[in-house]
């Protein structure tokens, strides 16, 4: 019965309600929803399913570009630096990367780059254990850039494939916090001889259009090259990375799906579609 | 900024002579705009804009002089209306101690709020007991330690029993050693993972809860509906703490939060130290949502 439904305002109207309620942002989802009315004229689509299904493999395609696997240096270690605001979930993003890598084989070591957080070091330890991989760490306190410094060296004399860097969870808009960040990302990229591998900023499914504020001013301060967006098992749908992808071309890598070490996946764009509209 | 957007459209307007309905629902469009843009609730800003439009379309706005002032005073006290007082009063209980639980979504901020919860009620003179009831999270009793350790606030633990348990033990601590609050934090929690929920409603059946406060993340976007009346039908929340508002985020959920529970916001939290907690002020909130 659903799809002999014909194409009317009230069908536009639910599919901005939709979107927005996926936390597409009102400009994304009024400019989508235009396009719609636009090709269903054009393309004579003829009834609510052809629309939905229309709507539907526009933003696949919207996600599928810049789609692409973590990036591999052509010489070891890959550096990848993990940032984001307070609680996102960069630390077990972290630990469940490194598992997921450890079991293709690659030799990981984990730099503990948090040093101001309660327990920040503990957490990420414990994770190292639980996982099988070493942590790199200092006191807590100590210079973040130069936990970076000591975990690059480390990664060299034990030939290690990846290094993941956890740092402080820091709100974009603290210029100090920001400043500190660019100084780790600097460490790095002197020690390397160019910039970590991959910058991942890690972003909460549950957050609204703040994340789009997040992502500009974290890709200024330190040239974020990909989202992790994590807890994707609750009830929010994550649509902020529509605006993200299309305004500032960073692309999804992966998602967390949970709190244990097997709940993450690689970014899979047809799912997270099917997932906006059930 | 709405008033520059309220503006723009009025002067236009006045140009024109008399505002007219259909003038109304452009700058009501602008507000809706906004307000989405702002993270409020879908269905939310629809009533919001109900309740605005029926005044904004009467004769105060009309024949104003300043029509976009006139919006922007109805928008803002519609907004505080739906924010509520900003009462920031906790339930004591008659025999001590009182219990506070906190709840709330992963990272959404509740170790650090307990912290900062202790040091305001040993502030008003209280002796209070942290609780570590976070038995999921590596290193999550290590954490709630060295808060306390910072604050000379004592910390009970069991190490990683049964929630519910624990809640008792400390229960009985505090009542021992004449405390007189113990807050429990708690690990975060899905709404909609079955077990976890079950966790929260045995401890909280455990002990005698006097404050249940849910701890909400300000740049929490539209699923701050769903999850905040999943808690609430779980749970006997009692009000909110809205956290990380030290952020650009413009915190809709706030209105969502409170228009969809009918309960209060209690606290905020504006930053990552133990002195940053305050209490609501919805005036200040409304200001900040309209941004
Ligand atoms: N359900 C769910 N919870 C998650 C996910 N990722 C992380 N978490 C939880 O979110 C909370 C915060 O995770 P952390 O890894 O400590 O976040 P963080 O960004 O490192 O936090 P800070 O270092 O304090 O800024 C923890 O309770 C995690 O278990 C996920 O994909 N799903
Ligand atoms: N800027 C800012 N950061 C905050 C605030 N409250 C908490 N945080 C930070 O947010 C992150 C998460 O805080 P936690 O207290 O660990 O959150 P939680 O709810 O206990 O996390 P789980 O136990 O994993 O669910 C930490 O980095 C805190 O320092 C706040 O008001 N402002
Ligand atoms: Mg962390
Ligand atoms: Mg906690």
């Amino acid at each position: 019965l659903m799809s002999r439904r014909g194409i009317d305002d009230e069908l536009f109207e639910e599919l901005e309600e939709l979107l927005v309620r996926a936390d597409v942002s009102i400009h994304t989802t009024t400019r989508l929803v235009e396009e719609l009315r636009e090709a269903a004229r054009r393309e004579k689509l003829r009834d609510a399913e052809g629309v939905r299904a229309y709507l539907r493999q526009e933003l696949v395609n919207l996600l599928m570009e810049g789609h692409r696997p973590l990036t591999q240096p052509p010489t070891p270690p890959a550096v990848y630096l993990f940032v984001g605001v307070n609680g996102v979930g960069k630390t077990t993003s972290i630990a469940k990367l490194a598992h997921l890598l450890k079991r293709r084989r690659q030799k990981v070591l984990l730099a503990a780059a948090d040093t101001f957080r309660a327990a920040a070091i503990d957490q990420l330890e414990v994770w190292g254990q639980r996982v099988g991989v070493d942590v790199i760490r200092q006191k807590e306190g100590s210079d973040p850039a130069a936990v970076v410094f000591d975990a690059l060296q480390a990664a060299r004399a034990r030939r290690a494939d990846v290094v993941l860097v956890d740092t402080a969870g820091r709100l974009h808009t603290k210029t100090n916090l920001m400043e500190e960040l660019r100084k780790v990302h600097r460490v790095i990229e002197r020690e390397l001889g160019r910039p970590p591998d991959e910058t991942l900023l890690v972003l909460d499914a549950t957050t609204g259009q703040n994340a789009v504020s997040q992502a500009r001013t974290f890709k200024d301060a330190v040239n974020v090259t990909g989202l992790v967006l994590a807890k994707l098992d609750g009830t929010a749908k994550g649509g902020n990375i529509l605006t993200i992808q299309n305004e500032l071309k960073i692309p999804i890598l992966l998602v967390g799906t949970g709190e244990q070490l097997d709940a993450i996946e690689e970014f899979n764009p047809k799912q997270f579609v099917d997932a906006l509209f059930a | 900024s709405l008033t520059d957007r309220l503006q723009g459209i009025f002067k236009g307007l006045r140009n024109r002579g008399k505002l007219t309905e259909p003038d109304v629902n452009d700058a009501l469009r602008q507000v809706r705009l906004a307000l989405l843009e702002a993270d409020v609730n879908f269905r939310v800003v629809k009533e919001l804009i109900a309740a605005i439009k029926q005044r904004a379309i009467g004769q105060e706005v009309l024949q104003s002089l300043t029509p976009e002032q006139h919006v922007i005073k109805i928008v803002h006290e519609e907004m505080t209306k739906l924010l509520g007082e900003g009462e920031a009063k906790l339930q004591i209980a008659a025999k001590p101690p009182t219990v506070i639980m906190l709840v709330g979504l992963q990272g959404s901020g509740k170790t650090t709020q307990a912290g900062k919860l202790a040091l305001y009620l040993r502030k008003q003179g209280k002796r209070p007991l942290l609780a570590a009831l976070d038995v999921h999270r590596p290193a999550a009793i290590k954490q709630l330690q060295v808060v306390g350790a910072g604050l000379d606030i004592p910390v009970f633990t069991l190490g990683e029993q049964d929630p519910a348990q624990i809640a008792r033990a400390a229960v009985s601590h505090a009542e021992s050693h004449t405390l007189d609050v113990v807050i429990l934090d708690t690990a975060g929690r899905l709404h909609v993972d079955d077990q976890m929920m079950a966790e929260a409603k045995r401890i909280a059946a455990a002990v005698t809860v006097h404050e249940t406060l849910l701890v909400v993340d300000a740049m929490t976007g539209q699923d701050a509906v769903n999850m905040a009346e999943a808690f609430t039908e779980a749970l006997p929340v009692d009000g909110f703490i809205l956290t990380k508002l030290d952020s650009d985020t413009r915190g809709g959920a706030a209105i969502s939060i409170r228009a969809v529970t009918g309960r209060p916001i209690k606290f905020v939290g504006v930053g990552e130290k133990m002195d940053a907690l305050e209490v609501f002020h919805p005036d200040r909130m409304a200001n900040r949502i309209l941004g």
